[in-house]
C-alpha cells in the first residue's frame, strides 16, 4: 500500500496530488504557502504547512514515512535540491524530483534522486504528437512500425460492412475491437452507453459514433484514418 | 499539409515546436526574446524574434498563413489573450492556447481560443497514473473494464511457456504480442534489437526482457502484473 507525499502545490504538484487521491492512495500534500495547503485540504489524506528544506519539520510531520515522495518546487530549484537530499537522507526509498533543464536533471540525480520529470517539456511532445496524428487517440507500439492503435472510424466508411469495406486486404490492418456510443432515452432524460465489440465480424456495420482499435503499421493506419 | 506558429518558447513551448519540426512538420517558432529563437533556429523551419500582441508584426512574418497557432505563452496572462484574439482575427483556422486555471480557461475560450491546454496539470495527472500501475507502461480502454495493455513480464512467468502457464485460463487474459529487446554483437560493439511475436503460440517461453500487450479486464491485468 503506497503512501506518497507531494511537495510543493503549484499547478503540476497540486493536480498530481489530487489525482493520486482521487484514486484511493494515501497523499501528504506539503507547501510552505498556507493558501496552497487550504486549496487541497479537502481533496488529500492530509495537507501541512512547512518549509521542506527543514529536515526536523520534515520527521516531525511524517513526511519521511512515505514510499514515494515527489518534489514538485519549479521555480526555486535550491528548495528542491535541498528537500530532494534531505528526503533521501531521511530514507524515502523513492524520490522523484521536477527539472527544468539537462544540468538540473543531472544535479538532482548526483544528488540522490530516484527519478526526474520534466512537466513542461512532457506536455510539449504529447501535444505534439496529439497534433499530428489528431485522429489517432492512443496508440502502443509493436514492432518498429505496427502498432495497437484506438481511432475514430473515418467517414467513408459509415454505414459500410467491414466485409465489404475489405479493410484487412486493402490496408493490412486488423480491428481488434469496435467501441460505439450510443443514447439511450431513459425516464430521467437520456445517458450515454459505451459497448464493445471485440473481434467484430465482416457483417459488422460501422457507425457514425464509432471508435476502432486496430493493429497495422503505422502508415497504413494513418491512410485509413486521414483517408 | 500542416503548418505549425509556436509563440513563446519557454520549456513547454520550444519543447513542442522542436517535436513537431522533428517529425517533419513545417514549423514557425516565435518569441519576444532573442535567447530564446536562437536556442531553437537550427531545429525549426523558421525562428522570429517579434512581439506577439503586435498584430503589424504577427502579419508581416507571415505568422498568420499557418492552418495551426498554438499560444504557449505563461506567465503574462494578457499578452497571451491579446495574442490568441489576435490570430483568430487575422484569419488562423485554429489556436489552441495555454491556461494556468480554470477561469484563464474561459477567457481564452471568450476571446475565440479553439483549445485549451495546461502542460503542468496534464503532467500531473500522468505521473499519478504512472506512479498508481507501473508495470503498465501503456492501455487502451476498450469496455468499461476491458483494456488492451503494454505491461513488464511478471518475475514469476520467466523461462516459462504461454501454455504451461495457462493466462487465458487464470486470468482470463489474451496475449496480443510479446517484444523482446536483445542485444545483439555487432563488430563495432553491441546493440540492440527488438522483435515482436503477434498472437504468440502456447509454446511461447517467456523472457526476462519481454513485454507483453494483452488484452482483458483491468483488474486482471493488475493481478497478473502485480502477482
Ligand atoms: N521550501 C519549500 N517548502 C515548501 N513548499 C515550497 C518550498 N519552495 C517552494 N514551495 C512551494 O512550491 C510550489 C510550487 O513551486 P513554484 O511556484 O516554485 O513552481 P512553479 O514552477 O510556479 O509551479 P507550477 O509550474 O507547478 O505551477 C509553490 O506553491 C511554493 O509555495
Ligand atoms: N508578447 C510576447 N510575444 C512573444 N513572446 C512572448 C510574449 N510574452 C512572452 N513571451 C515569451 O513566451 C515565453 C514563455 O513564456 P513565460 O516565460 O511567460 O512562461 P513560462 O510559464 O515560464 O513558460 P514554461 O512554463 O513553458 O517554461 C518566454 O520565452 C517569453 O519571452
Amino acid at each position: 500500500q503506497q503512501r506518497f507525499a507531494v511537495i510543493g502545490l503549484g499547478r503540476f504538484g497540486r493536480q498530481l496530488a489530487i489525482s493520486l487521491a482521487e484514486r484511493g492512495a494515501e497523499v501528504i500534500a506539503v507547501d510552505m504557502d498556507m493558501h496552497q495547503v487550504d486549496a487541497v485540504v479537502n481533496e488529500v489524506t492530509h495537507a501541512v504547512q512547512l518549509d521542506s528544506a527543514d529536515e526536523d519539520a520534515l520527521r516531525a510531520q511524517g513526511i519521511d514515512n512515505v514510499e514515494v515522495a515527489i518534489v514538485a518546487i519549479g521555480e526555486n530549484f535550491e528548495s528542491n535540491v535541498l528537500t530532494t537530499a534531505l528526503l533521501k537522507r531521511l530514507g524515502v526509498r523513492r524520490v522523484i524530483a521536477r527539472a527544468s533543464s539537462e544540468i538540473q536533471r543531472q544535479i538532482l540525480e548526483l544528488i540522490g534522486a530516484d527519478r526526474v520529470v520534466f512537466p513542461e517539456a512532457e506536455s510539449g511532445v504529447r501535444l505534439a504528437q496529439s497534433l499530428l496524428v489528431p485522429d489517432i487517440w492512443r496508440y502502443i507500439p509493436l514492432s518498429g512500425d505496427r502498432v495497437v492503435a484506438e481511432l475514430t472510424s473515418p467517414k467513408r466508411f459509415w454505414g459500410k460492412s467491414i466485409g465489404a469495406l475489405k479493410i484487412r486486404n486493402r490496408y493490412g490492418i486488423s480491428i481488434i475491437a469496435v467501441k460505439r456510443v450510443r443514447t439511450v432515452e431513459e425516464p430521467n432524460g437520456p445517458t450515454t452507453e459505451e459497448t464493445v465489440d471485440e473481434m467484430p465480424g465482416p457483417d459488422y456495420v460501422i457507425g457514425e459514433q464509432d471508435t476502432l482499435i486496430v493493429v497495422g503499421k503505422g502508415e497504413n493506419i494513418e491512410r485509413l484514418s486521414g483517408g
